[in-house]
C-alpha cells in the first residue's frame, strides 16, 4: 500500500482488507485544517473488481456501498461508473465534479493540535487552468506466470547455527528491485526508489522524480508505485504513475507503449488490464482532439504483439478528463 | 503483505485533488502568500506536504496500515505503507 502526498492533493492506494474510504472524512479535516481548503477540487475513487468481496469489510463490501459512502460525502457532484466487463475483469470508477463542497459528518472533530492552523482562511474555488496537463497510467496484472511470481517470495534462511541474518524487508526489497530492472525502469539518477520485500512473499515499492530533463523539454515530479501479490492462484501486480513521458523513448524515458511492455515483461501476467486519465484543455483549447487522439491510440491491438489479444478498449470523456480502458489476454 | 489464506492484492485507490495542480494554489504567488499566510508563517508554502508524519499516521490507523518508510521527491513525498 502506498500514500502520495503533494501540496495539492493526496493519493492512498490500499490493498488487502484495508478501510480506505474510511481514511476520507479525516483526510478532507486535515487539509481543513492545515491548509484551509473547505472544497475538494475533484475527488476519484477506483479499483478493479475483487478476487475475494466476501473478505471487505465496512463500505467496501459492496460497490453500491462505496457509492453510498462516497454520495454521502459529496453529494450530488458524484458518478459512479462500470467499466469493462461485468464478469471478467472490471473497473469501478467514482468521480466527482470540479469545486465539489465535502459534507462533514456533524460529530467530526480536529485533535487539539489542528487549531493553531484553523484560524487560515480559506482559499476561493478554483478553476482549472488551461495550460494544465495530468496524465496516470495504471496496468492491472493477474494470473502472472510461475517466472514472474518466483521473484517475489523472500528467500529461506539457511539452516544451522551459524546461518547469518535474513535480509531486512528494505534490502530485499532493493535486491528484488534491481535484479528486476524496476530501479532503471526511469533514469537512476533523476528517480529516488523505495521498496520493501515482505516476509514469506510480496513486495513494495514507490518511487519519485526529480527535476525531469532540460534536453528533452520533459517535466520532472511525479510518482511510480508498483505492488505485488505473488501467491498461485490469487497472483496480483499493479503498476501506476503520473512520471510525463516523451512521445518516443529517451535515454531518460520510455515512451508509454515502451513502459508497458517493459512492465508486462516484469511480471508476465495472463490478463491485465490498463488505464489511462489524461486531463484535456478546455473545450475547443488547444491540444484538445491531439489528447484525446494520443489516449486511445497508445492502447492499440498491437501493443503487446501478437502474444496478447486485446479484448475490449472503451473510451469515456469526462469533464475535464479522458479515459482510456483497455483489457489484455494471452493467447492460449 | 500476507495474511491467513487468500490475499486480495487489487488496490482501492483514492485520490482527493484539493486544486488542479500545486502551481495553481493562490498561496504560492507573493499576493497570495500575503493574503492567505499569518505574518508569522514565511516559510515556503508546502500545502499538505506540510502535514506532520504523525497527523498522517493517526488517519492510516483509521485505514488498518502503517508506515514503513518515506521518501521525499520534487514535488511529492511517497509513503510506504505496510498491508
Amino acid at each position: 500500500s502506498s500514500l502520495f502526498v503533494a501540496p495539492h492533493l493526496l493519493i492512498l492506494k490500499t490493498c488487502g482488507t484495508t478501510l480506505n474510504l474510511l481514511g476520507l472524512h479525516r483526510i478532507i479535516e486535515i487539509a481543513r485544517a492545515y491548509c484551509g481548503f473547505t472544497t475538494v477540487w475533484r475527488c476519484f475513487y477506483s479499483r478493479k473488481s475483487f478476487f475475494f468481496p466476501e473478505r471487505q469489510s465496512g463500505p467496501h463490501r459492496d460497490w453500491r456501498d462505496e457509492v453510498t459512502f462516497l454520495d454521502s460525502v459529496f453529494g450530488a457532484a458524484g458518478s459512479a461508473y462500470t467499466v469493462g466487463p461485468m464478469n471478467r475483469d472490471h473497473w469501478l470508477l467514482y468521480l466527482t465534479s470540479p469545486n465539489a463542497q465535502p459534507l462533514l459528518p456533524s460529530d467530526a472533530s480536529l485533535s487539539s493540535d489542528f487549531s493553531l492552523s484553523l484560524s487560515l482562511p480559506s482559499p476561493p474555488a478554483l478553476d482549472r487552468p488551461s495550460t494544465y496537463q495530468d496524465s496516470t497510467i495504471e496496468i492491472l496484472m493477474s494470473h502472472l506466470s510461475p517466472e514472474g511470481r518466483a521473484p517475489f517470495f523472500a528467500p529461506s534462511p539457511a539452516p544451522g547455527p551459524e546461518a547469518s541474518g535474513t535480509l531486512s524487508g528494505h534490502e530485499l526489497g532493493a535486491q528484488i528491485s534491481h535484479r528486476l530492472g524496476i530501479d532503471t525502469l526511469f533514469s537512476r539518477g533523476e528517480t529516488t526508489l523505495d521498496s520493501f520485500g515482505f516476509e514469506p512473499c510480496g513486495y513494495s515499492a514507490n518511487a519519485v522524480v526529480g527535476s525531469g530533463s532540460p534536453e528533452t523539454n520533459i517535466p520532472g515530479g511525479g510518482y511510480f508505485t508498483i505492488h505485488v501479490t505473488p501467491e498461485d492462484g490469487w497472483s496480483y501486480a499493479s503498476f501506476e504513475s503520473n512520471i510525463p513521458l516523451p512521445q518516443t523513448s529517451t535515454a531518460d524515458r520510455p515512451d508509454i507503449a515502451t513502459l508497458i511492455r517493459k512492465v508486462v515483461g516484469i511480471f508476465q501476467p495472463s490478463r491485465l488490464s490498463i488505464t489511462l486519465f489524461v486531463s484535456t484543455p478546455p473545450e475547443g483549447g488547444i491540444g484538445e482532439s491531439e489528447a484525446e487522439r494520443r489516449a486511445w491510440s497508445a492502447l492499440g491491438t498491437d501493443l503487446l504483439g501478437r502474444e496478447f489479444a486485446r479484448k475490449d478498449r472503451i473510451g469515456y470523456e469526462f469533464d475535464g478528463y479522458d479515459l482510456v480502458f483497455a483489457c489484455f489476454e494471452k493467447r492460449g | 503483505l500476507s495474511s491467513p489464506g487468500p490475499f486480495e492484492g487489487p488496490e482501492k485507490l483514492l485520490e482527493v485533488w484539493f486544486a488542479p495542480s500545486a502551481s495553481a494554489l493562490p498561496e504560492t504567488s507573493a499576493a497570495g502568500a500575503a493574503r492567505y499566510r499569518p505574518a508569522a508563517v514565511q516559510r515556503e508554502w508546502k500545502g499538505l506536504r506540510r502535514v506532520p508524519r504523525a497527523v498522517w499516521e493517526e488517519m492510516l490507523d483509521i485505514v488498518k496500515c502503517k508506515v514503513l518508510s518515506v521518501v521525499e521527491g520534487a514535488e511529492v513525498d511517497a509513503y510506504l505503507l505496510s498491508e
